[in-house]
């Protein structure tokens, strides 16, 4: 075998069709690197009696799994012709699932919204606002009224303090994304009731950020430990 | 690159030092941690007697045994690694997704006969 030919087999070995290139290299969210660095400690010590009984679990979020990926947000703002009186900002939200090969197990997938600490400080924590997220049910057509026929209301929480995140279980809803057709994304709604305009609306789209972390088990590279004979 | 532990002389099996660098095999464009790991390698004699220390199998033993009487018609045991432990790998994907994979059986701390 030539050396391309062995870096192929050794590159399919681990779960990978071929060598990757990717073309943004975007920051690595702080609680991947945490728990890359968990698993990092040196020496064969590091791998405590709960690691070597579970090689496939993601102590993090208590669940089977031995690949952790997020996926960046890839919606966009909705800018509504109609004035949005109660709303400070809609979104779609749209993850693309499609890196997961067929043999993989989705075992959880969370959603975070993030605030950048300017927004969510200068919110006022006297007046609750309202987080909608909805599924997207139905391409939305131009020219289209209403959104009652092309959504279904996953969640709805008020807060009366804004927090620097959000985090929500969308693993079920991720679960029917891996069919692509079926993976329409979300619609996020922020809205503030009692005020038509809040002050603290403006500048939130600048602020928002999503991203869905999804864990998945590759059974192939889960191997039971072999008892001694 | 390989290189052995300059005060270890003995040529009996056990791990050797080896580290894997991902800059070496033009994986760094994709690899974001860790830049390399120290994977190690097993080399070395099983020779008559196996000691205890060898990690040795019954089969192993046995293989010494008629290796010590028929040298050219049974070879002695291999040094294989008896005990590994795994890494994991921060990388991007082609969809410039972030992914942390668990990879089984990447570091050898253990060998034997």
């Amino acid at each position: 075998l030539d050396v391309q030919s062995q870096e192929t087999l050794l590159l399919k070995a681990l779960g990978l069709k071929a060598r990757l290139s990717p073309k943004t290299l975007a920051p690595v969210p702080p609680l991947l690197w945490k728990m890359f660095q968990r698993r990092s400690k040196p020496g064969p010590a590091h791998a405590d009696a709960k690691e070597v009984q579970r090689p496939c679990w993601v102590e993090e979020f208590q669940v089977p799994g031995n690949i952790i990926r997020v996926f960046p947000d890839q919606g966009h703002f909705i800018h509504s012709r109609e004035p949005q009186s109660l709303l400070c900002l809609q979104k779609r939200l749209y993850f693309n699932l499609s890196a997961l090969e067929e043999d993989e197990m989705l075992t959880m997938a969370q959603l975070e919204i993030r605030f950048s600490q300017n927004w969510y400080q200068a919110a006022s924590p006297a007046r609750p606002f309202e987080l909608s997220l909805y599924k997207a049910t139905q391409m939305a057509l131009l020219g289209m009224s209403g959104h009652t026929h092309s959504r279904q209301m996953l969640l709805e929480q008020s807060f009366v303090h804004l927090h620097k995140s959000f985090v929500f279980d969308l693993t079920q809803v991720a679960k029917e994304w891996r069919i692509p057709a079926r993976n329409l994304g979300l619609i996020l709604e922020i809205g503030v009731p009692p005020l038509p305009e809040g002050e603290f609306c403006s500048g939130i789209d600048s602020f928002l950020e999503a991203s869905l972390f999804v864990v998945s088990l590759a059974p192939s590279q889960c191997k039971t430990p072999r008892k001694r004979r | 690159s390989t290189y052995y532990v300059p005060r270890i002389t003995s040529n009996v099996c056990k791990p050797r030092r080896l580290y894997i660098s991902f800059s070496d095999v033009g994986w760094e464009n994709w690899i974001i941690a860790p830049q390399g790991y120290l994977a190690n390698y097993c080399l070395g004699e099983c020779p008559f007697p196996l000691t205890e220390e060898l990690n040795s199998t019954n089969h192993a033993i046995l293989q010494t045994v008629v290796h010590s009487l028929d040298p050219e018609g049974t070879p002695q045991p291999c040094c294989v690694p008896v005990r590994l432990s795994p890494i994991s790998i921060l990388y991007y994907d082609n969809d410039d997704n972030v992914v942390l994979r668990h990879y089984e059986d990447m570091v050898v701390d253990e060998c034997g006969c």
